[in-house]
């Protein structure tokens, strides 16, 4: 590892930032979550802490900005240099800054959150499948109210899960209307706009009327941006993607390659290329703005570049998705500040001291009763702002006043409340307790006279070999063996020690059995494997299903619905799940009886 | 059968850097990250030799001391502003 020449360091402990303002690429929940965890990557392995304050007395001071931005270090459009940050100290040092030139993403392409639909807010899937057709954007196809929508899984087709993306017709952001859409046309300084405009502002947001006169009712917002169709870089940044257009005489209606000999995607701006010249690249992967943060964090800490090509202070960028912190890093920075004084970090009763890595997802409720071609109603966003004839004195570009700090606090989080969950990827008993997974995170709830529920922890943090989305678990009371399962991936935990993924093939399931939605342990090392209408009876020792061939559900349980998500043991007795319904079985008394129906949330959990 | 067209590329207004040479964009980053001074540049095979394999050491890369593929494949990777020598 390197530090600076006098091993610049911070000499006292709590250091504090500011974000002073944002880049349009991510929505803010989730910029502000990427630097809160790129602040955490190093206050796990220091006695440092990380609180956000607002305003340019903080130590370390973000800010997002292109080609020169006021430090004599200009940055180069996109690619080539993403962001850099100073050594600690007085005034710029310590800061830390990057370049909106690039596409800030989460390292795996745009994030577009949804509004509305059936996918409770989740970001879209890009690709995603629709009508056999594959788009890697918003899209109006198969509506007839013209509003853009996308899948928020891979394939729309048998998912059937959607969302409506950010547009002007939906809703605006901050502003003066509550969030009310635009209204087009609307007539400004007596000219009548049929689009949003930046006209009247010297800060080049686009904004709208949301009735059909500003001049007469002083009523606007500032449209949402469309991330997945403006373009970065060339000589248009921010702008959108005109599709078709004309290239070399020929007309294109997607992104392409074509006149490029680097292979980058691109599009143009205007309707005609070959008159107007005007082009940008169109979205790829980004780079991650959690990695690209904590490197540069690790600078305004105190550290220089090293050696070591997979260590997080390499000067290259590459994508990881394991911890990015190397054994390198960890020497370089206790060098400087010493080690964590606390002993291991238990997992938090009540709240995580992180926040959620995805934005907040708020589920359905029941099967999608809205379907691409109804259309949604609409809903208030955004506090009351100033007139866009004006200087903004609350500019969209300002901080929201709160965000996450160092000490746990309780969290205010929608998502983080396992009552907001409608619909698990799975549940378990596991030690007594009911464990419910859901993206990536797991709440644990002892029922009973005290309800108690602990959490959300990260799936990560208690089985680190597990992917984000489970599909169904179970632990086996006899070896105290869990199973883990998600698409043909099977994991068994014993304590720590983890055996996989191995394929479920390695199970004797056969190829055609997508995925395992649920298990009931039968005790004496036997359970049931479930796969949508059928299961198979599994031997935990040898850990192979018999080979006779799958009985149907219906047969052995007559009365639960088919088309299960999640089978689970509780207590005692089974439960099959459909959407946020179960269906329960006693099991006990051989004829396998539905002996009540109810809500996971509410019946279960005992949601308010 | 359709035969494949000859690829035509054209020069993106706005796009600087695909107009540069490999060995001006050597240039360009080794001086933008430190590896040498404007003043110690002497414009000659052997100082910029001695800089690359200064870069090549610094970016655990194979030291050659030339302008070789995966120098220039490094050259062009995505990186942190940050200089690499100097501070």
């Amino acid at each position: 590892f390197q530090t600076f020449e006098g091993d610049l360091r911070w000499h006292h402990r709590n250091i504090t930032y500011w974000i002073q303002n944002y880049s349009e690429d991510l929505p803010r929940d989730v910029i502000d979550d990427a630097f809160a965890r790129a602040f955490a990557v190093w206050s796990a392995v220091t006695p440092l802490t990380f609180t956000r304050v607002n305003g340019l007395e903080a130590d370390i001071v973000i800010q997002f900005g292109v080609q020169e931005h006021g430090d004599g270090y200009p940055f180069d459009g996109k690619d080539g240099l993403l962001a850099h940050a100073f050594p600690p100290g007085r005034g710029i040092q310590g800061d830390a800054h990057f370049d909106d030139d690039e596409l800030w993403t989460l390292g795996k392409g745009v994030v577009v959150p949804t509004r509305f639909g059936n996918a409770g807010g989740a970001s879209c899937h890009f690709p995603f499948s629709f009508d056999g057709r594959s788009y890697s954007a918003c899209t109006t196809d198969g509506r007839s109210d013209d509003l853009l929508w996308c899948s928020t899984t891979a394939d729309f087709d048998s998912d059937r899960l959607f969302g409506f993306c950010p547009s002007e017709r939906l809703y605006t952001e901050h502003g003066n209307a509550d969030g009310e859409p635009c209204v087009f046309p609307f007539t400004f300084e007596g000219r009548s706009y049929s689009a949003c405009t930046t006209d009247g502002r010297s800060d080049g947001y686009r904004w709208c009327a949301t009735t059909a006169s500003y001049d007469q009712d002083k009523l606007y917002g500032f449209c949402p941006t469309r991330v997945d169709s403006t373009v970065n870089g060339g000589n248009s940044a921010g702008e959108q993607c005109v599709f078709p257009f004309v290239f070399l005489g020929k007309e294109y209606s997607s992104c392409t390659r074509e006149g490029r000999s680097d292979g980058r995607l691109w599009c143009a701006t205007t309707s005609d290329f070959d008159r107007d010249k005007k082009w940008g690249f169109c979205p790829d992967q980004g780079y991650s703005l959690f990695l690209v943060a904590a490197h540069e964090f690790g600078h305004a800490l105190g550290l220089d570049h090293t050696s070591v090509p997979e260590a997080l202070m390499y000067p290259m960028y590459r994508y990881t998705e394991e911890p990015p912190l190397h054994e390198d890093d960890v020497k370089g920075i206790q060098h400087l500040y010493g080690g964590r004084p606390n002993p291991e970090p238990q997992p938090p009763t009540t709240t995580p001291a992180t926040k959620p890595t995805a934005p907040p997802v708020v589920c359905t409720t029941g099967p999608p009763t809205v379907r691409p071609s109804e259309r949604p109603t609409a809903g208030p966003t955004g506090p009351p702002s100033v007139s866009p004839t004006g200087p903004p004195s609350v500019s969209p570009t300002g901080p929201p006043t709160a965000g996450p700090s160092a000490a746990p606090t309780a969290s205010l989080d929608p998502s983080e409340d396992v009552c907001n969950v409608y619909i698990f990827d799975a549940i378990a008993e596991i030690g007594n307790r009911l464990h419910l997974f859901k993206d990536g995170r797991y709440w644990q709830f002892s029922g009973g006279q005290r309800r108690r529920v602990q959490g959300p922890f990260l799936i990560r943090d208690t089985w680190p070999a597990l992917p984000h989305k489970l599909d169904s678990a179970f632990e086996e009371p006899l070896t105290k063996k869990i199973f883990f399962f998600s698409g043909r991936q099977v994991w068994v935990y014993t304590g720590a020690s983890v055996l996989g993924p191995r394929r479920l093939d390695k199970l004797g399931l056969a190829p055609e059995v997508a995925q395992v939605t649920g298990a009931l342990p039968l005790g004496g090392g036997k359970a049931l494997l479930f796969s949508r209408q059928n299961f198979w009876r599994f031997d935990v020792k040898t850990q192979k299903v018999d080979s006779r061939s799958p009985s149907p559900v219906d047969q052995m349980f007559p009365g639960v619905p088919l088309n299960m998500h999640d089978i689970f043991q509780y207590r005692d007795k089974a439960y099959f799940c459909q959407d946020r319904f179960y269906w329960r079985v006693n099991t006990r008394n051989e004829v396998n009886q539905v002996d009540e129906v109810g809500y996971v949330t509410f019946d279960i959990l005992q949601c308010p | 059968g359709p035969r494949r067209h000859q690829p035509t590329y054209v020069v993106f207004p706005g796009e600087l850097r695909t107009s540069l040479t490999d060995t001006q964009l050597a240039e360009e980053y080794l001086y933008r990250y430190g590896y040498i001074k404007v003043a110690e540049f002497r414009n000659d095979n052997q100082s910029l030799s001695q800089a690359l394999r200064t870069l090549q050491k610094r970016l655990s890369l194979p030291e050659t001391g030339e302008l070789d593929s995966t120098t220039l494949e490094a050259m062009r990777a995505p990186r942190c502003g940050v200089p690499d020598v100097g501070g």
